[in-house]
């Protein structure tokens, strides 16, 4: 069998209009945005933390509306990959 | 050429000596200082003003051998979202991982402590990432830390190399890695350098890797001492180059800084390989701060030599340079990279051709190749896409398959030169196929582009399989990445960054447009009136599998107990093709191919499988383990005669090993031993001739001149002990003299000295009050009664029994 995912309470999500637009957004379905993520610009690292922090199904809520909102043009739950060190 | 004076330059740090893979410090063995780094030290280039960064599990930044060096802009802790990246101590030292890979690029020279880093004047920082959940976000994260200011980016981590996963990175990362060579290093691209799999021994092929597997990385593998495959080493189209790392035990290690201020020369596999070449790009980047990312691709290309290093598969492309699957173009040369730097003029840009099959189903049948060509001009008619010379060439396939691990693919370049993209994987049983999976090779750099390109995938069944399901090559694609001009002949034009990063955009799709969803082909079946499905063309005389009158697969069953047809054989029966019937396995066999005992496939529960005969017994044979799970007579490691429940649990070993616990390790030479935690025959004791630890106390026979006494060797016996030989040994012994004796000249009734309170008769020590008091006729009556020989009575009656004879 091939190995389950585990979702995050992470999520990536572009927005664009700058940080206050994401701002917004995060704190419209109650998410904590913690920034750019890395150099990519509009693209946004969003935490919930009333989600469990690791589960076998991704999550449903009023949260996940995200996705649906016109400034949001993508977004993605985070799964965990598993990594090794070499 | 190597210079191996070891005064040529001399660093004060303990470790400097153990430092062969940089110097030749010993005139007896053979040089091993092929990747020249201490020639391009003498050049000057120790990394001064070059920025380099781990992306681990943290970097010990107080350690003396980094504190120097160690850069905080540079570093960052995704995992606590903080600017420390202080590993997270606990007692395993788990997270020691980013600091023994920050030492081999950048510890400091001459400081007294541990070792000297390849690029020892390099400033150093670490991204604590993996001790945490990672992500796409937190990948991602990390490759785009001030991509400005961070020249070069060394990643030791992956995908599992289990031999069965096939991953790689999301489409965060992707784009961090597209961003990362566009505008990375104020545009001259960030150096993302990533070491190859450990998965070797898992039949891992790291083509199943995206992250080495990608263009953008350039993969590093490693070669022992003395240039053999290392044990963990994965064969791979896309490793670039190679430098030295540990093997086998009897191989010398890298030695690097350790978490706890400390220094290793632990096992370091293909994790220590990528900041040694992140350190020798450093140095290439001090001679030539404005090389770009493919210019340092190409430096590596060019400058990387086979030297002594041993593959099968070595091979010249038609571009001009010898490459193998293990080592890429071969060992890196520092000296040769910080020369080639200094006078390099930038490649032109690169271009990249696309293009893809039609869409039509290619079936792949079990135990044949499939070939399918494509011809390719180099996009010639598009100024913009023309690719003359090549660089990497990426294939990507979508292929349906039922057992993914017996898939082997090769491409074949126009000029002849045939690259493994993937090897078949044991451990790999997935059904998932690959869904637009891109394997990379850069076996055909520098060779022309245009022609006829060869895709061949062979199937090769390693277990039983429906055969009515054949896999399918659904779509291939070919993507060549080189340049319309000639990469280094054409060096007086100047080529604009624009042009030169032509790179597809990212891979994000916009919400709401997802990928195609596979295309699955039914599988037509055929259907006759009310007849069951499994029924020939000659009809039914019922509505039932057992009342056709042919089948259309297979029969099962005979005339008396009655037929009935099936699609597939049951467990126990094989599948005859020509006779459409299914005939019965040997008795013992779950599976098979026919009927004799030698054509088994898979036992019944009891038995296992014993590949050398495909046959099914109870036990298996020398050499080999019952494997529980999966019912098979697997292979002992290489070392064991015998073993037990696993490969490496030996209970016997081979000619020249001997077993310590249940691993079997090298017989040491006499006067020495194996030692287990530094895995190398070390001195006994000076008294041991043979010994099974270094104190004297654990000596199994003497050296010349010293006698065993009670488990220690020494030159002359102690009092109380004599010096005899006892039968069917060779060693010399000190035996105990008899009771009560200080000294004595050989066994039984010899002493020459008794301790305090016993008088010697007769060469026997007696207590002076008992033989005193012995009554004379209960004497004669000991004497008679030949008591005399008893300790006890002799003790009682020692003038009777010994003074009178």
């Amino acid at each position: 069998l091939p190995p389950r995912n585990v979702y995050t309470n992470h999520w990536a999500v572009r927005i664009e209009g700058g940080h206050e637009e994401a701002d917004k957004l995060a704190a419209k379905y109650g998410y904590n945005n913690l920034g750019q993520i890395g150099s990519l610009e509009d693209h946004y690292h969003f935490h919930h933390s009333h989600v469990v922090r690791r589960a076998a199904f991704s999550s449903r809520g009023t949260h996940s509306f995200i996705h649906m909102d016109p400034k949001v043009s993508w977004s993605e739950q985070q799964l965990v990959k598993p990594r090794v060190k070499r | 050429y190597t210079r191996n004076d070891p005064n040529f330059i001399h660093f004060n740090d303990p470790k400097w000596s153990n430092m062969w893979y940089i110097h030749c410090t010993d005139k007896n063995n053979r040089c091993r200082s092929e990747m020249n780094i201490l020639a391009a030290w003498q050049r000057g280039y120790t990394g001064r003003n070059v920025v380099v960064t781990i992306l681990d599990d943290g970097i010990e930044r107080n350690h003396p051998d980094l504190a120097q060096n160690y850069d905080q802009l540079a570093s960052y802790d995704v995992n606590g979202n903080d600017p420390d990246p202080t590993p997270r101590y606990d007692s395993s030292n788990e997270n020691k991982h980013g600091t023994r890979c920050a030492g081999e690029v950048a510890a400091v020279a001459n400081n007294s402590h541990c070792i000297v880093g390849i690029a020892y004047n390099a400033r150093i920082g670490g991204i604590r990432m993996l001790d945490g959940d990672v992500t796409d976000v937190v990948e991602a994260k990390s490759l785009g830390i001030r991509p400005d200011y961070i020249d070069i980016y060394s990643a030791s981590w992956g995908p599992d190399d289990d031999g069965k996963t096939v991953d790689g990175p999301g489409p965060l990362v992707k784009q961090a890695f597209e961003m990362g060579i566009k505008k990375g290093r104020k545009g001259l691209g960030s150096i993302f350098v990533w070491a190859s799999g450990n998965g070797g021994r898992q039949g891992d092929h790291c083509s199943c890797d995206g992250y080495t597997n990608s263009i953008y990385t350039i993969s590093i593998s490693s070669t022992t001492e003395n240039g053999n495959k290392p044990w963990y080493l994965e064969v791979c189209s896309s490793t670039l180059a190679t430098t030295y790392s540990s093997g086998e035990f009897y191989d010398r290690k890298i030695v690097t800084t350790d978490l706890r201020q400390r220094c290793t020369d632990g096992h370091t596999g293909t994790s220590v390989s990528a900041p040694m070449v992140a350190g020798v790009i450093a140095l290439a980047l001090e001679a030539n701060p404005l090389i770009t990312w493919r210019d340092v691709q190409h430096l590596l290309v060019r400058t990387s030599r086979p030297v002594h290093l041993k593959a099968n598969d070595w091979k010249n492309n038609a571009g001009g340079h010898r490459v193998s699957h293990l080592y890429g173009f071969g060992l890196v040369d520092a000296e040769a990279m910080v020369v080639e730097a200094k006078k390099w003029r930038r490649v032109p840009p690169q271009h990249t051709c696309t293009k893809a099959s039609d869409r039509r189903t290619r079936y792949i049948r079990a135990d044949q190749t499939l070939n399918s060509t494509m011809s390719t001009s180099g996009c010639s008619e598009q100024a913009e896409q023309h690719v003359s010379y090549l660089e990497h060439v990426v294939v990507r396939v979508v292929i349906a398959h039922q057992r993914r691990g017996d898939l082997e693919i090769n491409l074949v370049s126009p000029s002849g030169t045939r690259s493994q993209l993937l090897a078949k994987r044991l451990f790999d049983n997935s059904y998932e196929g690959f869904r637009n999976w891109e394997f990379m090779t850069v076996h055909c750099w520098g060779e022309k582009a245009e022609g006829q390109w060869t895709l061949e995938i062979t199937d090769s069944p390693s277990q039983l399989r429906n055969p009515e399901v054949l896999g399918k090559l659904k779509e291939w694609t070919l993507i060549l990445y080189g340049t319309s001009e000639h990469p280094y002949q054409s060096h007086g034009a100047q080529h604009s960054r624009s042009r030169m990063l032509e790179i597809p955009n990212p891979s994000l799709e916009p919400k709401g447009l997802e990928r195609p969803t596979e295309h699955h082909e039914e599988e037509e079946e055929e259907y006759s009136g009310t007849c069951h499905s499994e029924c020939g063309d000659q009809g039914c005389d019922g509505p039932d599998a057992d009342h056709c009158l042919n089948c259309i697969h297979y029969s099962l069953g005979s005339l008396k107990t009655g037929r009935t047809c099936v699609s597939h054989c049951p467990l126990g029966y094989h599948e005859d093709s020509g006779a459409r019937r299914c005939r019965r396995c040997h008795k013992g066999c779950e599976r098979c191919v026919g009927r004799s005992p030698t054509e088994c496939q898979s036992c019944r529960r009891g038995l296992y499988f014993n590949p050398l005969n495909s046959s099914c017994s109870e036990t298996c044979p020398l050499g080999y383990f019952a494997d529980e799970i999966q019912r098979q007579c697997l292979k002992c490691h290489e070392n064991c005669v015998k073993c037990l429940r696993d490969s490496d649990r030996c209970t016997a070993c081979n000619e020249g090993f001997s077993l310590a616990g249940m691993t079997c390790v090298p017989k040491c030479s006499n006067g020495t031993f194996f030692h287990l935690e530094e895995m190398k025959c070390s001195p006994c004791h000076t008294s041991c001739s043979t010994c099974t630890g270094p104190g004297k106390e654990e000596c199994i026979q003497c050296a010349r001149d010293f006698l065993q006494q009670e488990w220690r060797c020494v030159q002359t016996c102690a009092p109380g002990y004599f010096s005899g030989e006892p039968a069917g040994y060779t060693q010399h012994m000190c035996r105990k003299c008899e009771e009560n004796c200080l000294s004595c000249d050989g066994p039984g009734t010899s002493c020459t000295k008794c301790k305090d309170g016993y008088n010697l008769f007769s060469r026997t020590c007696i207590v002076n009050a008992t033989c005193n008091n012995a009554d004379e006729l209960f004497c004669e009556m000991v004497k008679s009664n030949r008591l005399c020989e008893k300790k006890l009575f002799r003790q009682f009656c020692c003038r009777t029994c010994l003074m009178t004879g």
